[in-house]
């Protein structure tokens, strides 16, 4: 089984290579990439493995090879296309970030249970009754939903996103989901982040 | 030092707390929360106790007592008051996100540097310049920054959040900050929870 704490380092990672390969850099070395991210270098050799790649001795990796080894690693070399499920505050903003289409997820509709919202376009994105969501899964092929229903409609709405065919999840209510084996359920603790914060301000206060 | 990943864990240990609270359940034990949350008990125990609380044996914790720990533990029996700065897309977002204040975070105003959205409100709080912070921070006395600006404005930013007496920063841009010893930041790596769900979702559909 794969680290996952090495798996979420790999975007840090693919982020400095693409600025090294815009500035021409073609080779790189594990000390190099260490110092720029605030890493230990044999940390760096260790993560990168994982993708596959191997440098060669005294003079590193080919930073092309490494970009291409991550992307395809992540599965960011096919952008997968994906919908919103929940067109209110939180998933607005996810639909109108362009950042994540390097991530390579490509938002392509949403999908809302009010009617004064279905048939709005956000940053370019058509807003779906929840009804149209199972058709439109399998005549767009959309393997990933990005849920941003309150937390009371978080359960009901996932079922209805497994029977459509949807084979994950990006949780961003604080609801833990149950799906089958088969689905991936990726969830997102802003409130986890959010404790760490504050009691680590707290304890920053007392000395 | 207080290991990270049990910090993360306290959130979903108080909500499900306060759901026992709000049944009118005055005890609970390390067995019932493991079960209820998925987690292994022996885990909960030392989950519970890095917040100093202490449960009988044979009765288990008192969830009141428990609630409080955890909360003052997290500093979250005191709101903390925040500005968000960079009223976008993702930062009106978080201002509309009623669910932080039970997370004893509050945010009070927010700043952004385009004339167009000054003088605006979004969810009741006020946006204002970037330039009043200083003297609104040294007022209100605020010390939580949430940060939504554009990666390329983000340091330059935080140095001035930093000299206008910010001494924590919720950081949703990609950047890794630098700041002085004394400020806290706490990384938001919506990138790194993308690169998970990316690669258990390409590694699921190889099977
Ligand atoms: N806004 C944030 O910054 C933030 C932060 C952390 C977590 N969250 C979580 O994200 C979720 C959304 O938050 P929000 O602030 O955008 O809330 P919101 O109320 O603005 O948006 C929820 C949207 O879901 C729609 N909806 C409700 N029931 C539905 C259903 N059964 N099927 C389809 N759509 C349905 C609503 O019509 C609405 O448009 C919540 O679970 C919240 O806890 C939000
Ligand atoms: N939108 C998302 O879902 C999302 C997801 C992940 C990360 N992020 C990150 O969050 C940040 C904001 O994203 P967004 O989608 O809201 O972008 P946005 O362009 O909608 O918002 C950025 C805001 O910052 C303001 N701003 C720019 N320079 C400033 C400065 N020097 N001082 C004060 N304000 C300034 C802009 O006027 C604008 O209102 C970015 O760093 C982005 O990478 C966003």
């Amino acid at each position: 089984a794969v680290p996952l704490p090495s798996v979420r380092r790999l975007p840090a990672y693919l982020r400095f290579l693409q600025g090294l390969h815009a500035r021409q850099r073609d080779v790189v070395s594990c000390t190099h990439i260490a110092d720029a991210l605030g890493l230990v270098s044999t940390q760096v050799r260790k993560d990168l493995a994982i993708t596959g790649v191997i440098g060669k001795p005294k003079v590193g990796y080919s930073v092309s090879s490494l970009i291409a080894a991550i992307q395809a690693f992540l599965g960011w070399n096919n952008t997968s296309d994906a919908f919103v499920v929940g067109a209110g505050n939180l998933g607005r903003a996810l639909m109108g970030y362009e950042g994540f289409r390097e991530h390579g997820l490509n938002i392509v509709a949403a999908f809302d249970s009010d009617p004064t919202k279905v048939g709005h376009q956000i940053h370019g994105k058509e807003i779906f009754p929840l009804e149209k969501l199972h058709d439109l899964a399998e005549r767009l092929h959309v393997l990933i939903g990005v849920l941003c229903v309150p937390a009371a409609a978080a359960q009901d709405v996932t079922s209805y996103l497994v029977l459509s065919g949807i084979r994950a999840i990006w949780n961003y209510t604080p609801v833990q989901l149950e799906v089958p084996e088969s689905v991936v359920v990726e969830d997102v603790k802003l409130s986890a982040s959010l404790a760490v914060l504050s009691s680590r301000l707290t304890e920053t206060l007392r000395r």
